[in-house]
């Protein structure tokens, strides 16, 4: 996978993208 | 030595359902765990879904395809499935790492998530068969390169009813959950990201709109970012 960039910070997750911090 | 597409292909297929063994189809105990660990047990919630995404599935697999390859259909869902619990007890374990927090209720009741994993799975077995399935199988009554092109994202986000922007969230965190994923499936995500940033996300009816505008009203306090970021 290291040809794939990877956008989400230390502090972001799945969690935060669905709302659920 | 190098491999013809097809034996590279069949080899991705033996791999994908080497990964997902039969003891997938349920939670595993672990996974299990994290449902009860939850305010609202999501248990029934999830089983309940999938039943019915299933026959939706294959249903509309066997329409694209064919009705007599219906069976395939259900066959790659099936491994969807497994896959869908194997990435989902690795997102919550690496969340429950970052947040130390045991109690995943909200998410795991949110119905858009587990559609959007699922979405992503299948979308993964769908990518690792499409090059020698159809052509092998004789399911194409003749019309096996557009049964094909039928099949291509975005195509489940069409069975699932689901919107490109809320199956983009899943796409990063699938990716880092999953390290068997081979080069070639991880380049198909990116590029179902980019066709979904590029184009998808902004058809009329994305609920991105409705998010941009709740922003502009709430009124933006920050500074733009730069485009380089």
């Amino acid at each position: 996978s290291h040809d794939y960039h990877f956008g989400l910070e230390e502090h972001e997750g799945i969690s935060e993208l669905f709302d659920c911090d | 030595p190098p491999q013809t597409p097809i034996r590279a292909a069949m080899n991705s297929i033996k791999m994908l359902r080497g990964d997902l063994p039969s003891s997938g189809d349920q939670p595993s105990s672990n996974l299990a765990t994290y449902f009860k660990n939850c305010t609202v047990d999501p248990t029934q919630g999830i089983q309940k879904r999938l039943e019915m995404l299933g026959q939706v599935f294959s249903q509309k697999f066997g329409e694209a395809v064919g009705p007599h390859c219906i069976v395939y259909g259900r066959e790659r869902f099936t491994l969807g499935v497994r896959l869908y619990y194997k990435v989902m007890e690795a997102m919550l374990e690496s969340e429950e790492k970052r947040l130390s927090v045991q109690n995943f209720s909200k998410l795991l009741n949110d119905s858009t998530f587990h559609m959007s994993l699922l979405a992503c799975a299948l979308e993964v077995v769908m990518a690792t068969y499409e090059e020698s399935s159809f052509k092998n199988r004789g399911c194409s009554h003749g019309e096996g390169d557009q049964a094909v092109r039928d099949l291509c994202f975005p195509w489940i986000l069409d069975v699932f009813d689901l919107s490109a922007f809320d199956f983009y969230k899943v796409i990063e965190s699938f990716i880092k959950a999953e390290p068997t994923l081979s080069k070639d499936i991880i380049k198909h995500l990116e590029t179902c990201e980019n066709l979904i940033m590029e184009k998808i996300a902004w058809r009329t009816g994305s609920p991105l709109f409705e998010l941009l505008k709740r922003e502009h009203e709430a009124g933006a306090t920050e500074q733009a970012e730069p485009p380089a970021s």
